[in-house]
């Protein structure tokens, strides 16, 4: 296949002991293709290569071919190895799960068509419930054929409330459904909204409704991660209509390797929370970053 | 490209950029490349780069489809989310707009409201559908449905499946089994398998499109959600190494936004 990987970049050191820039600019352009097939931007790429060429070559790396076997020896390509993987964990942050509620507090969960809003709402409904709080689902996709439908089936699956109703006007049920939460004192709203492109300016207004309606403690961004380079731009058109504190890594159970993640992530600043695994409710994960780095190095 | 006669190495990797920008995968940005560095000049480039493109797409477009006689059997595959069952709907809008009687089959018994979702459809385009039970066996859907096409003068079936990913190898199977189950009544069918492929996929929709065709015999591209702001530079990659054409492109969420594939305009907007 075309893309060899990591794992050939690494071999380009067996029976070296020391890292140059000509061995280290060798293994780097097989990193390189690892990564574009990935999806990762170019100019990410040009930077990472950069920064783990300082590192590798820059330094006095001190590697000793084992002569003495009770020291710790560290290998060329094991430094090698190291110094992709902490670059990349370095660009893409740590996840971090909801904090506790306080009051009655709002999540927003947007994104493009089809990226798994309703199934990733249904999924942290699920998991804030396991931690003992109070969710209340909302129906807001009022666009959708059966949207409505398919949030009170997945809420009936977890034993978690719904809120739905008939009408065209997506920040009055918001707004309606706050009302009602606050008044039975639940800890989490959870607003499930219609996918949407960040070039449509009447759905992207239709959100600034909603977001002045119910004034969101969190609004998440669900990204496919089978998605190419465009996502970039589409986060950023999120990301200036909305103050967005979260990403939602979906589709990670596939064989796409995840790279226009790392481009969100630095492009926007803002944290991947989440990943989800599946198409059950319990397949959600908080994001750990060194396992979408071995999967993106390949 | 900045205006200049000879390519260097920064216009050489300025088009570069572009061509990854839009998804083109590496074997088929560098073959474009090469392409482009043949061209000799800036000003010739954009036009070297829309030639070498559109050869690629020719290399795979199809033929027109002959008529079958009796119900045309047509298998709509994808993973999960990319648009098929949205897509179904335009379909069926456009057979019953050319005077064609057309029947949907809701064998996405899995997922939530996925039946009702169809079921929406249908009535939107006046198609006749034929529904299992949630949780039932999609064969018996697809079984079922051909079987009322045979006796209703039905003249296209389209079958609506769950979503897949091509990691899930019990589902994969069980797309082989929908198309050999539909073959016990119609020996050539399925006439058609779509796969609808979301326009903003990177370089995982060639393994979908290597993967898919291993289970069914996958005759046309749909790609969705070009009406975004991906450029869809991967059907370009699906075309040379797994020589699957696109047949339609979708534009939109409702039910006229679907168009049939014009290589020409789609690599002029390409580059664009
Ligand atoms: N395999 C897998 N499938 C998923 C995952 N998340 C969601 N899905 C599936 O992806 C498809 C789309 O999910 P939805 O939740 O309907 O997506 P959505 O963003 O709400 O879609 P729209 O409302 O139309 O924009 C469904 O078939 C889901 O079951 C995941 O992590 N893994
Ligand atoms: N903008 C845009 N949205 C589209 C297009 N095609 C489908 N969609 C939207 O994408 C989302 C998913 O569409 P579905 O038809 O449910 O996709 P699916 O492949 O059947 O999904 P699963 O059955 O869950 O795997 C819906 O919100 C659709 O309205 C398109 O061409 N453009
Ligand atoms: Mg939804
Ligand atoms: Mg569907």
């Amino acid at each position: 296949t075309l893309t060899r990987g990591f794992k050939n970049a690494r071999d380009r050191f067996r029976g070296t002991t020391r890292l140059n820039e000509e061995n280290v600019g060798e293994a780097l352009r097989e990193v390189r293709m690892s990564l574009l097939e990935a999806d990762v931007d170019l100019g990410i790429v040009r930077d990472f290569l950069e920064r783990v060429t300082e590192r590798c070559v820059g330094s006095e790396v001190q590697l000793k071919a084992g002569k003495k076997k009770d020291q710790q020896n560290v290998s060329a390509g094991d430094y090698f190895t190291k110094s992709c993987y902490d670059e990349l964990v370095a660009l893409m942050g740590q996840g971090e799960d909801l904090p506790p509620a306080k009051g009655t507090r709002v999540v927003l969960l947007a994104g493009l068509q089809g990226t798994g809003k309703t199934t990733t709402a249904a999924k942290l409904a699920r998991h804030l419930k396991h931690r003992g709080e109070k969710v209340l689902l909302v129906a807001a996709d009022v666009h959708r054929p059966a949207a409505r439908e398919q949030l009170r089936v997945l809420g009936e699956s977890i034993g978690v409330e719904v809120f739905s109703r008939e009408g065209d006007d997506a920040a009055a049920i918001c707004a309606e459904a706050l009302t009602s939460a606050r008044e039975q004192n639940l800890d989490t709203v959870i607003l499930d909204t219609a996918g949407r492109l960040q070039i449509d300016d009447n759905l992207m207004t239709e959100l600034d409704a909603i977001v002045t309606a119910t004034e969101p403690d969190h609004t998440l961004l669900t990204c496919d991660s089978m998605m190419g380079r465009e996502a970039v731009n589409v986060a950023k058109g999120f990301a200036d209509r909305l103050l967005l504190d979260g990403l939602i890594l979906t589709k990670l159970d596939g064989d796409s390797r995840g790279g226009a993640a790392l481009a969100i992530r630095s492009a926007t600043g803002v944290p991947i929370r989440y990943v989800t695994l599946g198409e059950d409710t319990e397949r959600i994960e908080v994001f750990r970053a060194e396992g979408l780095a071995s999967r993106i190095l390949g | 490209f900045s205006r200049r006669n000879t390519l260097d190495a920064s216009t050489l990797s300025e088009i570069e950029e572009i061509l990854f920008a839009a998804d083109l995968g590496v074997k088929t940005a560098d073959d474009l490349l090469e392409a482009a560095k043949q061209a000799g000049s800036t000003d010739a480039v954009h036009a070297a780069l829309e030639a070498r493109a559109l050869e690629i797409l020719s290399g795979v477009s199809t033929p027109p489809e002959a008529d079958v006689s009796g119900p045309k059997i047509v298998l709509i595959v994808g993973v999960n989310g990319s648009g098929k069952t949205t897509s179904i709907g335009k379909l069926a809008a456009r057979h019953i707009a050319a005077g064609k009687n057309v029947l949907l089959a809701a064998a996405d018994t899995f997922r939530a409201a996925a039946i009702d979702q169809l079921g929406i459809w249908a009535e939107r385009v006046n198609a006749e559908i034929v529904k299992g039970s949630p949780g039932g066996d999609p064969a018996a859907v697809a079984f079922d449905a051909v079987k009322a096409a045979q006796s209703r003068d039905v003249d296209v079936v389209l079958i609506d499946t769950a979503g897949r990913l091509q990691t899930q190898g019990n589902l994969m199977d069980e797309l082989g089994k929908i198309a050999r189950t539909v073959k016990k009544l119609v020996p050539d069918a399925p006439h058609e398998v779509l796969l609808v492929l979301d326009g903003n996929t990177g370089q995982n929709a060639i393994r979908q499109a290597q993967e898919f065709s291993r289970q069914v015999d996958v005759t046309g591209i749909v790609l969705s959600k070009l009406d975004g702001t991906a450029k869809g530079g991967v059907v370009l990659g699906i075309a040379q190494e797994v020589g699957i054409p696109v047949r339609f492109v979708g534009v939109g969420e409702g039910v006229e936004d679907l168009i049939d594939f014009e290589p020409g305009a789609f690599v002029r907007a390409l580059f664009d």
